[in-house]
């Protein structure tokens, strides 16, 4: 049967395997633009894809974007889902995104927690962390936003294992993280990193670990706020922008500190909508529009970056 | 598969440090089961917890005792999940 992306519903929920069949239909469809990269597996051995949206060049300069690091967040994978296939569509149509590609490559990893995902759909649909065992505990898990080298195991972070905000027993000893850290590292020229998350309607930048303002904030903030504006105009969503200390909480250990920390000045997370009340529930008819709207504000960011070379 | 029949979210609304310490306290008993879907207590928005069917009654007269307002967001979690995953059915179908 002729595979196609023209027949996939990006109006439900799907499951791993459905996912990952989606990508290989999609760089089937695009192959001078898409590739898969494995980056590694999983805890329990699951493989991780990113999708590399690239145009040629050698190491081109970056922005990735991954979704679906808290499990149950499942209008984060469906939004990467459309998102995907958003930019692939896009290319050679939409200017902005044509140009884009034609000086940067975009990293996307839908799915960055696969056992998660997968035990949401199997076990638990409230599940949010990693599935690791840890020795001496009989719970399992780590949560992988509080797991990278950035005021690991400081204050917004728990030390039970039991928690759903545990930290792990060591900064990168989740797989799921130490993949992508991994592939930060090894390819050295990523300009922007962002995280997408959904609960609150937010955007944020570094830092969590810290209430201290980072030297970049007055610049982040501003694009954050631009970016917001453009996501708003479509559905008039209601945003907050800011660092994550300063609007949520102080929370340890998270990536778009670890990826600033590094280097990365362009590092948001997104926490998508929930305008509905129905937090992690969010009826799948809701995953275009949500999808929509985080686009737009994506897309800003993506040409603010690919405009101000670093 | 583990179910959540009963389970209700709670929207509470923070209005003083003497309501956020109260919330402070129920974050520490692990043995409430209590899953925070928002982290971080402020008075500029609001907390939800999802609150197991059997520590409801108690966490709702330590919220009362508190003084701590709030109101049931979602009256039964499960139905939701019924809902979600028959919709997952019959787009799959």
């Amino acid at each position: 049967m002729e595979r196609s992306t023209k027949s996939f519903n990006f109006a439900a929920y799907h499951d791993l395997e459905t996912i990952y069949s989606f990508m290989d239909t999609l760089v089937a469809s695009h192959p001078n633009l898409i590739t898969k990269v494995h980056i590694g597996n999983s805890y329990e051995n699951r493989p991780m894809y990113a999708l590399k949206f690239s145009t040629g060049g050698v190491n081109r300069p970056a922005i990735w974007v991954d979704a679906g690091i808290h499990s149950r967040e499942w209008v984060t994978q469906a939004s990467a889902v459309w998102i995907a296939n958003k930019i692939a569509s896009n290319y050679g149509v939409d200017p902005s995104v044509t140009s884009l590609l034609g000086q940067m490559d975009i990293y996307l990893m839908i799915v960055t927690n696969p056992d998660g995902y997968v035990f949401t759909h199997t076990n638990n649909r409230m599940w949010r962390k990693t599935r690791s065992v840890k020795s001496g505990s009989s719970c399992r898990g780590v949560d992988p936003n509080r797991n990278w080298d950035a005021g690991f195991g400081g204050p917004g972070a728990s030390k039970d294992p039991c928690s759903d905000s545990y930290h792990g027993p060591y900064a990168h000893s989740e797989v799921e993280v130490k993949n992508v850290v991994d592939l930060i590292m090894g390819h050295g020229n990523f300009k922007s990193f962002i995280s997408v998350h959904s609960y609150s309607q937010l955007l944020m930048y570094p830092y969590g670990y810290t209430c201290t303002d980072i030297p970049d904030m007055s610049e982040l903030h501003s694009v954050g706020t631009a970016a917001i504006k453009e996501l708003t105009s479509l559905y008039n969503t209601r945003y907050q922008v800011g660092s994550i200390c300063k609007i949520i909480y102080q929370a340890s250990g998270g990536s778009i500190d670890w990826t600033y920390d590094i280097g990365i000045k362009y590092s948001f997370a997104f926490e998508l909508r929930d305008t509905g009340f129905y937090g992690f529930l969010l009826p799948a008819n809701q995953i275009i529009p949500t999808a929509e709207e985080t686009w737009l504000g994506l897309k800003y960011i993506m040409e603010y970056v690919r405009n101000h070379p670093y | 598969k583990e179910l959540f029949n009963g389970d209700q979210v709670l929207r509470i609304h923070v209005e003083s440090e003497d309501h956020i310490q109260a919330l402070k306290e129920l974050e520490e008993d692990v043995d409430s089961g209590l899953d925070f879907w928002t982290h971080g207590f402020s008075t500029e928005r609001p907390i939800d917890i999802r609150v197991p069917h059997s520590s409801l009654s108690a966490v709702k007269d330590f919220l009362k005792k508190n003084n701590v307002p709030f109101n049931v967001m979602i009256n039964n979690v499960q139905e939701l999940l019924d809902r979600e995953k028959s919709e997952m059915v019959s787009n799959a179908k």
